[in-house]
């Protein structure tokens, strides 16, 4: 598995709506936590350790084949129809 | 498991396969039939296949850039997506052509990705399913070959049964299929779902009379099919004729409260004339004004547009209302504010409005087509030529002279030559990149190499709060950035990426400075 850069993992954690689309094109800089957050939530959404930190077990993850749509509700993507939206993230239904 | 914005608003939903002719159309088929069975058997949902682009859900294979705003991204990672129900491309599913699709539904990954298992998910998001964080659920973001062996796991079951209830009628016992040898590896087990499908060993000739069977009843079903389909398109056609006359009859009520009301405030600004008048006259010699220049009434014709009567010219083409219109295009341009409508703009500098205005477009800039209806967009570019985007041609004027070698196509820009038009360019004061936006999609433009950047087009909901088919956009001196859409604009709050207030305002007051009809109420006060 080849290492996974800090951008592969930018890109991807925007691409998967768990950093906020937006931020591709503004390029707003995140902070650190923020981004460590992200990392978390994409740890705990595949099942693997929750370290908040690029490792071995995320870069293997995100090298995984996958479902194009994002793994949160932001911003209407793969809405038909981009309803106002205040761009947050939907609301989880419990199971 | 998630419920991903809004259901279906009926159950018996139509699918199509897009590409009819790739080479394993028909396979495709029966796998996209077979997950629908799967979904269908969990809930009251009932899927029909129909040969129509009006399909519910489109089935479409497609790579890289296809036109959505979400590109594929060749071999692996990215697989497939979907779009959640709704209008248009609401429910469709596009599969990445550059994928080695294993089409037999088998557990084999080596012979490629199981597209039957894909299916599944992405049918569970044109349904309304987001992603599930349950590693069994079908609903899970990451590829795994794993079985529905006739039971949905339950994670996917409650999901689809919350959004569409469960089948009244029960099925009959489970008798599970004799099982498949499995193979030694975890997950490799394969997706089977005919509970109920007899195994037996027919002798050839008997086969044959029933493949002609079959085909004598695909035949019949497919023509019933097309039947059904005309039926349904002449249904389609009368809603729509309804529908349209529904529109205009709306359209002229709304033009005659309109009409009304503009006499009503033209009657309360005479009456306030003459009071003034009088006022004026009661306190000071009355001094004659030294010209007096008939100023042409202009009253509202019935279809809302300003007819300027001038007693003594022929009637030019009828003018927009000023304080009740949209704009088609809106720029600063030399340090004024430009509005378009129709072939008409206004002109609003340092002290406000021009007098005059609006005045026909090409009085500017005359290069412009003779039978200019409307402008679709306008900027000022880096070297502060002037571009106007008007259909598939672009047009970039020094000052009010056309350069040399224009019109040009869109397509010179590297936008795609099925683009009709463009919608809005502006230059984002964010970062002074140049976008432009058409309908559901944007592109950033590279001044650099005079095109489009490769990695475009992006889906407009990055824009978030501003929706999609806007008007027009421009950067105002304040240096912020303003969406238009219909009577109202949002600012653009670039920090936040998303729109300063999710309701619009009325553009009339803040760019025309209109005064505020009597039955407005202000945005502060609401």
């Amino acid at each position: 598995t080849k290492p996974a850069s800090q951008d592969d993992m930018y890109n991807y954690l925007m691409q998967f709506d768990y950093l906020p689309k937006s931020n591709l094109e503004s390029g707003n800089l995140l902070s650190d936590e923020k981004l460590t957050e992200a990392i978390e939530s994409l740890q705990a959404f595949g099942n693997i350790p929750v370290t908040g930190k690029i490792d071995a077990a995320t870069a293997r993850l995100i090298q995984k084949p996958r479902c194009g749509v994002g793994d949160h509700r932001s911003a209407n993507s793969f809405s038909p129809d981009n309803l106002y939206h205040d761009g947050g993230y939907g609301v989880r239904v419990r199971r | 498991y998630v419920l991903q914005g809004p259901k279906w608003s009926r159950t018996d939903l139509t699918w199509s396969v897009v590409n009819r002719t790739m080479p394993d159309a028909e396979k495709v088929r029966k796998m996209v039939a077979r997950a629908l069975s799967v979904w269908e058997n969990n809930s009251k949902l009932t899927f029909r296949e129909v040969y129509s682009d009006q399909a519910d859900i489109q089935i479409v294979f497609a790579r890289l850039q296809h036109g959505d705003g979400y590109k594929f991204d060749g071999p692996g990672q990215v697989l497939a997506h979907a779009f959640y129900p709704g209008e248009g491309r609401g429910g469709d599913a596009h599969f990445d052509a550059d994928e080695t699709w294993d089409f037999d539904g088998v557990a084999d990954d080596s012979r490629g990705t199981n597209f039957l298992n894909v299916a599944l998910h992405e049918l569970g998001h044109s349904l309304g399913l987001g992603h599930s964080s349950d590693t069994n659920a079908i609903m899970f973001p990451w590829y795994q070959n794993n079985e529905v062996d006739g039971k949905l796991p339950d994670d996917d079951r409650h999901g689809i049964q919350e959004l569409y209830g469960s089948k009244e009628k029960t099925w009959g016992p489970y008798r599970p299929r004799p099982t498949t040898t499995t193979t030694t590896t975890t997950t490799m087990r394969t997706l089977s779902y005919y509970p109920d499908k007899p195994v037996y060993r027919p002798n050839k000739e008997r086969e044959r009379a029933r493949d002609r069977q079959e085909q004598e009843r695909r035949r019949q079903e497919q023509e019933r099919q097309e039947q059904e389909d005309r039926r349904r398109e002449r249904e389609w056609e009368r809603e729509r004729e309804r529908q349209r006359q529904d529109r205009d009859q709306k359209e002229r009520e709304r033009q005659e409260r309109e009409r009304q009301e503009w006499e009503r405030q033209e009657r309360v600004r005479i009456e306030w004339e003459r009071a003034n008048r009088e006022r004026y006259t009661s306190q000071k010699p009355v001094t004659r004004p030294t010209t007096t220049t008939r100023r042409p009434t202009s009253r509202p014709n019935q279809n809302g547009w300003h007819q300027q009567t001038h007693h003594h010219k022929k009637p030019r083409k009828p003018k927009p209302d000023t304080c009740m219109t949209s704009y088609d295009a809106i720029s600063m341009i030399r340090g004024e504010l430009f509005i378009f409508r129709g072939p008409f703009l206004w002109r609003i500098g340092a002290s406000g409005l021009y007098p005059g205005y609006p005045t026909e477009t090409r009085r500017h800039w005359s290069a412009l087509p003779e039978n200019l209806t409307k402008v679709d967009a306008v900027y000022e570019n880096k070297r502060r030529q002037i571009v106007f985007f008007i259909g598939r041609e672009y047009y970039v004027f020094n000052s009010v002279n056309l350069a040399p070698g224009y019109p040009k196509p869109l397509t010179d820009l590297g936008l795609p030559s099925t683009l009709s038009h463009i919608d809005a360019s502006f230059v984002w004061g964010h970062n002074n990149n140049t976008f432009f936006t058409s309908g559901t999609l944007y592109w950033r433009f590279n001044d650099s190499t005079g095109q489009v950047e490769p990695s475009y087009p992006r889906d407009m909901s990055i824009w978030s709060g501003v929706g999609y088919n806007i008007d027009t956009a421009f950067q105002y001196v304040d240096g912020k950035t303003y969406f238009f859409k219909n009577l109202g604009y949002w600012e653009f709050s670039d920090d936040h990426m998303k729109v300063a207030h999710p309701r619009p305002k009325l553009s009339s007051r803040k760019w025309m400075q209109c005064a505020r009809s009597a039955n407005e109420v202000d945005d502060e006060q609401r």
